[in-house]
């Protein structure tokens, strides 16, 4: 177990670094493996590095040896560090609301791709985010998609703009939800027993 | 492997039947603000196996049974059936398609099946982790929280991996 | 301070009815005071009402005047209970994102109709709201501003309307923040070392 | 009563002094992703004499004072004026205009100001207390907390109700 929680993490450190130069065009990002926090705190304040988000601290080449020698690694957290364009790094917090969507998608995409899971549904992941970082990450969901499904329920017309199959839900006057309609590849095919739009 | 269908009756909003076929590739579901579109990211996770009624926003489990509207009485029992596509042997039973249910009545008493023969909870698990589908449902973020993962301290962010690995 | 509590709940327990309407057409919302939950958890379990996010139960007539005559009332809690058109009432766990957001709204615009402050700040308050709920809190807002000076903080272009004031921030080259523009009613005013939009 | 003016200068993003003049009515800030939107909110939280570096979503205070960019080198001081308008005389000083106004050092050394004046925490808090704005900022709703209202007990809603009254 332990290997392949490296070997995996070294495959989402790859690609955590590489999903961020895409999301933050000139900016930099990266995962580290560090100690456990030991104060109970949840690491804000062991914030010693600057430009992460919190944690005990990275470990040392010599430290790693030890801690495979005989203290055990798999308590290790991952640290999440992010430089934007022109901006230095500093503690994730401050960062602003959509920069923070980002990170975390891109953290979710270097998980997947290491080890995509069959399919993943997101529910307004894209609320913080700006028209170009929207389109920053409709670029990025398009170029997976004969990866894996996503089922992606938004209520923003852009993200509309990527499906290959679009459903409509609707509330019925009678206070149930109903399926409005759904297009595949640009067929309309309205189902049975549906109103008419903006009932 | 994929979901290839979600059918829902009496789960939260979805009073009548329903269901979605979906395809590989991108799926979008749109609509307006409380029209069901959360709703059926949390009849995935309910027919998954999830035990927290918290993670499909509710206090207590019963709270996923459609709770009646103006013009409708009150479900007696929520279920959701979903359909896998198996025909790249994923999931290591003889069917290409694999299909999990979840039954829950208005007493608490609840009901899992695979391809219509009921089991047990941990038979759903077991069959979720074969398919690559982990019990936490890392593949699934809900809404207001993409966020969570920045949150937790770095030694929760381990489960992410740990669970793909 | 009690009897001003008192008169300030009545007045914004009004106004939360009317607001909800407006927000919910066809629907119905209510506030209500409630005696402290006991069993010290955050109240959701104690849910026996239906229709109300938590909290210890509703007090009847001869229990407010119990609790007038010896038990401290101010420690009683506000119960929101709202109904959507054409939905029974439920917890408002299981709302919706943008009907939770509509209920906050609709709850701070009560107390902003009862007492005042001299402005507000609304930082991307509209997040999980579709375009018909954003256009109905716009209009609310709108019919405020004579009352009270609003700062609306948005990336959607559909708030700006509203504007009498419309600033533009930028991120400049240099990684420090700039205002880009100010236009007000209709005038655009350029502020010096302005770049271009779109650096 | 309204908040006439906000200048910042070593606040956060705002390196370089900034003025927001702002006026009665509806004033809209927009700008991309990290611009520094919500920069302003807690320039105008912080200046009224927030005691939590958390609500200005710092670990430290000192994490609200510039700390360099690639082109920039970090600033020594944070600093945020609020000027009111008092020709109605809500606030009951013989002034048209009143000026609030907080510094701090990165040694962690802070004042506070009124009309340029030197004066404690505890005079800014009276002194918006008259200005009808409570020391918690119920008037201020941070990016992602709109629903906090929600989650809270109910008797921590209560809390914005009294602050009102
Ligand atoms: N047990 C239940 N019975 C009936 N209706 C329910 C039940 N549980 C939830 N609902 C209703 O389902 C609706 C919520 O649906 P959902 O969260 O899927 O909306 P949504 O389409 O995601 O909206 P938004 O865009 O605002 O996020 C709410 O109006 C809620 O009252
Ligand atoms: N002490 C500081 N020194 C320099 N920059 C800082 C400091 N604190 C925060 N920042 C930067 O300010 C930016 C955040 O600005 P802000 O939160 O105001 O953005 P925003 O315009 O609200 O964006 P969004 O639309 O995503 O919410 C971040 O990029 C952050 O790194
Ligand atoms: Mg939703
Ligand atoms: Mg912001």
């Amino acid at each position: 177990i332990e290997s392949t929680f490296n070997a995996t993490f070294e495959a989402v450190q790859q690609n955590f670094s590489e999903v961020v130069s895409t999301l933050f065009p000139g900016g930099e990002g990266r995962l580290t493996l560090v100690k456990p926090e030991t104060d109970g705190a949840d690491g804000v304040r062991e914030d010693g590095g600057g430009g992460t988000d919190d944690g005990g601290g990275v470990m040392t080449e010599e430290e790693e040896e030890d801690a495979a020698a005989g203290i055990s690694i798999d308590q290790r957290g991952i640290e999440i560090s992010v430089k934007p364009a022109r901006k230095t790094v500093r503690s994730l917090s401050l960062f602003s609301g959509g920069e923070r969507s980002l990170v975390a998608i891109a953290f979710l995409f270097a998980i997947f791709l290491a080890r995509p899971a069959p399919f993943y549904i997101l529910d307004e992941v894209e609320a913080a985010l700006d028209d170009t970082n929207i389109d920053r990450l409709l670029i990025m969901l398009r170029s997976f998609q004969d990866r894996t499904q996503f089922i992606v329920i938004t209520h923003q017309k852009r993200t509309m703009e990527v499906a290959d199959t679009l459903y409509g839900v609707s509330m019925g006057a009678d206070g149930t939800s109903k399926i409005l309609s759904r297009r595949m590849n640009g067929d309309d095919a309205e189902l049975s027993g549906v109103e008419t739009i903006g009932d | 492997m994929y979901l290839k269908s979600v059918k829902a009756r009496g789960f939260k909003s979805f009073a009548r039947p329903v269901e979605f076929a979906f395809e590989p590739g991108i799926t979008v579901v749109v609509g307006p603000n409380g029209s069901g579109k959360s709703n059926i990211a949390d009849a995935v996770v309910w027919a998954m196996g999830e035990q927290s009624p918290s993670a499909v926003r509710g206090a207590t489990m019963q709270d996923v049974i459609f709770s009646g509207s103006d013009q409708m009485a009150p479900s007696g029992m929520a279920e959701v059936e979903l359909v896998f596509d198996n025909s790249c042997g994923t999931i290591p039973l003889d069917f290409s398609e694999v299909m999990i249910s979840r039954r829950l009545y208005r007493d608490g008493d609840g009901q899992y099946f695979i391809n219509k023969s009921g089991c047990r909870l941990i038979d759903v698990g077991e069959l979720l982790s074969d398919a690559g589908l982990g019990r936490d449902s890392h593949s699934i973020i809900s809404q207001g929280k993409v966020d969570a993962v920045l949150e937790g301290r770095p030694t929760e962010r381990r489960a992410h991996i740990e669970e793909a690995a």
